[in-house]
């Protein structure tokens, strides 16, 4: 089964 | 001072519509240039960024720059109060703790305004990178959200695969299976009608309905909308908000088996 990602693993905190 | 008015008060009311199921509460950060928003969804898997340029209102002043803290929810009950013809200006003064929405009728016979607490929001704001993307796809902004909506009842997962042929949207559950293929069109007598596939390399990458749908909640703001891909970084939907600006909404993968 695939799992979700989270969106800060690809953006990062400025 | 802050002030900002927009004749077609109508689309403030669309973008409300197009955030407030993803975003409890988000900042407007008020600057010369315009009023930005940037935000996570409480799971953080997606990201909505807006862009209102100041050359898209009717008149625009920011003395000095300025982070509004709204609840959405509360924003919404106040934009629900403007009829969609209202013009709708947003003011706040400098260092306030409230902000007020003026609907004006189109002649001016009634004058509505509303007060609102704003809050202070701890929000992280994420670098998002400079991507080429690999796949960068055009399709009417109706037909992506009845593929969501449609795909929605095979599976909890959509997985969108972009190749030189077209673009394949695909959904498997109990139930069975379900592809939609779109091919890129010839010729469209109307240019929002066009699907236009621009690819570099082919992606096949899967994401949530759940967020999808809630993406698609933007269609009545542009009749088309742009997604654009490369293998394993999130996933982009554009809608352009007419000459103001867009909205964007970022969507990380589902990955790996």
């Amino acid at each position: 089964k695939s799992k979700q990602a989270s969106i800060t693993s690809f953006f990062k905190k400025k | 001072m802050f002030e900002a008015r927009l004749v077609q008060g109508a689309l403030l009311k669309k973008v409300m519509e197009a955030i407030k199921e993803l975003l409890n509460e988000a900042s407007f950060d008020c600057a010369h240039s315009g009023i930005l928003l940037q935000a996570m969804d409480n799971s953080h898997v997606s990201l909505v960024s807006l862009n209102l340029r100041r050359e898209g209102f009717d008149k625009y002043r920011c003395d000095r720059n300025l982070v509004m803290g709204m609840n959405l929810s509360s924003m919404s009950k106040i934009l629900k109060c403007a009829s969609n013809d209202d013009i709708i200006t947003m003011k706040a003064q400098d260092n306030a703790d409230t902000v007020t929405f003026v609907f004006e009728s189109p002649k001016q016979e009634k004058i509505s305004d509303y007060e609102m607490k704003l809050t202070n929001l701890d929000q992280d704001h994420l670098g998002i990178p400079e991507t080429e993307y690999s796949c960068v796809i055009k399709l009417p902004s109706a037909e992506f959200a009845r593929i969501c909506r449609d795909l929605s009842q095979f599976g909890e997962s959509i997985v969108i695969s972009c190749t030189k042929e077209g673009v394949k949207f695909s959904a498997a559950g109990d139930i069975g299976t379900a592809n939609i293929k779109l091919a890129q069109t010839a010729t469209v007598d109307k240019e929002e009608d066009a699907v236009m596939v621009d690819m570099q390399e082919p992606v096949t990458l899967t994401f949530a309905c759940k967020y999808l749908n809630m993406f698609t909640k933007a269609t009545p703001l542009s009749p088309q909308v742009c997604l654009s891909m490369s293998p394993d970084v999130p996933l982009v939907v554009e809608y352009k908000i007419e000459d103001i600006g867009h909205i964007r909404y970022y969507l990380a993968p589902r990955i790996g088996d």
